[in-house]
């Protein structure tokens, strides 16, 4: 039997929400370790990593290794009945082909369960090397999204130029062109503000904006995020799941033809 | 002009 409950629903509605435009479906994979998804879109340009350790749960049982297939879109509808604060507990039985979420309000008054039936997803896994980036940069989350869509207005792509003196997003189209230039901070008062910059060498690549802004849907997740480059390879932009795990989304950049 | 890589170019099936 599968058993996961958080005491509290908000986190995993703002998982769904940071990754149902991108995917319609993915299997999680649930062992005693925790639940991964790994799955990409439809265009199989990006790449989207999933991990959340058993040990951030407040109950995680799983008494046998189960992959269960999920049509996003519904789990999203589904998770959209449960109040913020409500405990939410995911049950399967280690065959089955539906899963249950229960929701239970903070008063006990009100116990709500949803069945969904599971997919069979023949998706294959793809090995994702570790890599030692060339640069790493990690800034404010919403500043990224704010960059992002800003940016977007102006060109299909942006481009990511990375330095010791800072990082530079630039987009440049029929509107105008646009440089976004940010200075590594040294001196901030709160961590979260910092855009601190690990550069081995510089690097400058071009990425779709659509697949960026799609990205920034995991903002609510976390106060930073942390982008890693190097030449000719895809981005990773991660945003960490505080006391839970992580979400990583893999770009493939665009390369002059 | 710049193309659009695909993930499958970087990361090998398992």
């Amino acid at each position: 039997m599968f058993e996961a409950r958080l005491n509290n629903a908000t986190t995993l509605k703002k998982i769904l929400d940071a990754i149902k435009d991108l995917l319609n479906e993915g299997t999680f994979d649930c062992s005693d370790s925790g639940i991964q998804l790994q799955a990409m879109d439809n265009s199989h340009v990006s790449l989207v990593s999933l991990t959340l350790r058993s040990d951030g749960f407040d109950k995680f049982r799983c008494d046998r290794n189960l992959s269960m297939g999920m049509n996003l879109g519904s789990m999203a509808k589904i998770l959209k009945c449960a109040n913020n604060d409500d405990t939410v507990t995911i049950k399967a039985q280690d065959n089955a082909d539906t899963v249950t979420f229960m929701f239970e309000s903070q008063n006990q008054e009100k116990v709500s369960d949803y069945e969904m039936k599971l997919m069979n997803l023949d998706q294959e896994h793809l090995g994702i090397p570790e890599t030692d980036y060339s640069c790493v940069v990690r800034m404010p989350a919403m500043e990224f999204a704010r960059i992002c869509r800003d940016l977007a207005q102006f060109s299909e792509s942006v481009v990511i130029c990375c330095t010791k003196e800072g990082v530079k997003f630039s987009a440049s189209g029929d509107v105008g062109s646009a440089n976004v230039k940010l200075a590594q901070t040294f001196n901030v008062d709160k961590e979260e503000e910092a855009i601190v910059i690990e550069m081995q060498e510089p690097v400058v690549l071009t990425f779709a904006c659509r697949y960026l802004n799609a990205f920034t849907k995991a903002t609510p997740l976390s106060n930073q995020v942390q982008l890693s480059m190097s030449a000719d390879v895809p981005l990773v932009v991660e945003y960490r799941i505080a006391e839970l795990g992580h979400i990583r989304y893999y770009l493939a950049p665009k390369i002059e033809d | 002009t710049v193309k659009q890589t695909k993930i499958g170019s970087f990361f090998e099936k398992e």
